[in-house]
């Protein structure tokens, strides 16, 4: 563990908390993709099933779990109690198309032909643009609200900030892993344009809105 | 195989 890699989890974990707290204040999920958040609920569960097969720490299993509890739960919030503030109308990335790309990628790419390790592979590649139904979404409606913007920008940081884990670890332990840095680059490039106008304008307190 | 120790990270 180092300190990019812990405060880049702590602000994956902080996303949630924010967008969960966005819900419950306006209680109201508008503005939110139910696509992107359905997309992380696969990504977590793909993802850790190796909790069933290795432990690495206390840490990493209570993580592994959050994430995949409290991607359930959003899921849920989405689906039931808040269906009808939710907007359906502007969350129309062909989502299944992220799906069908990851799956190819997945076994054409795999980490190994273990089962674990071929859904290990997907889900990094489903990670990598899982975020793009809801900057989508930003994009359809052109604008967001704050308390939005700040989750997006909170996801994207932790991303950033893998990358500089990646650099670190790799000067100190040679660690490697080619299929987790390519689609962790690829999904911090994708953040690159919305980190722009979120420094311009919600940083400096104005509606995030885009040009 | 299995899986990879290397997938420590979350």
């Amino acid at each position: 563990m180092n300190i990019f890699r812990l405060v880049a989890d702590l602000l994956h974990l902080a996303s949630i908390f924010i967008l969960l707290l966005k819900i419950q204040q306006t209680k109201s999920c508008a503005g939110v993709s139910l696509k992107t958040q359905a997309l992380y609920f696969v990504v977590f569960v793909t993802r850790y099933l190796d909790l069933f097969t290795h432990f690495y720490s206390v840490y990493n299993s209570l993580m592994k779990l959050f994430f995949i509890a409290s991607s359930a739960y959003i899921v849920y919030l989405m689906w039931k109690p808040y269906r009808p503030t939710y907007s359906a109308s502007t969350d129309t990335f062909r989502a299944e198309f992220l799906i069908v790309g990851a799956a190819l990628l997945g076994l054409a790419f795999p980490d190994s032909w273990h089962i674990l390790d071929i859904l290990w592979s997907f889900s990094i590649y489903l990670e990598a643009v899982a975020i793009l139904p809801q900057l989508f979404q930003m994009t359809r409606t052109g604008e967001a609200e704050t308390i939005t913007s700040h989750y997006v920008f909170a996801l994207g940081a932790y991303r950033a900030l893998y990358l500089m884990n990646w650099i670190y670890r790799y000067y100190t332990e040679g660690y490697m892993d080619v299929i987790a840095w390519v689609a962790g680059a690829v999904q911090t490039i994708l953040y690159a344009d919305f980190f722009y106008i979120y420094l311009t304008r919600v940083m400096r307190g104005r509606l995030f809105s885009l040009p | 195989s299995t899986v990879s120790p290397t997938h420590d990270e979350l």
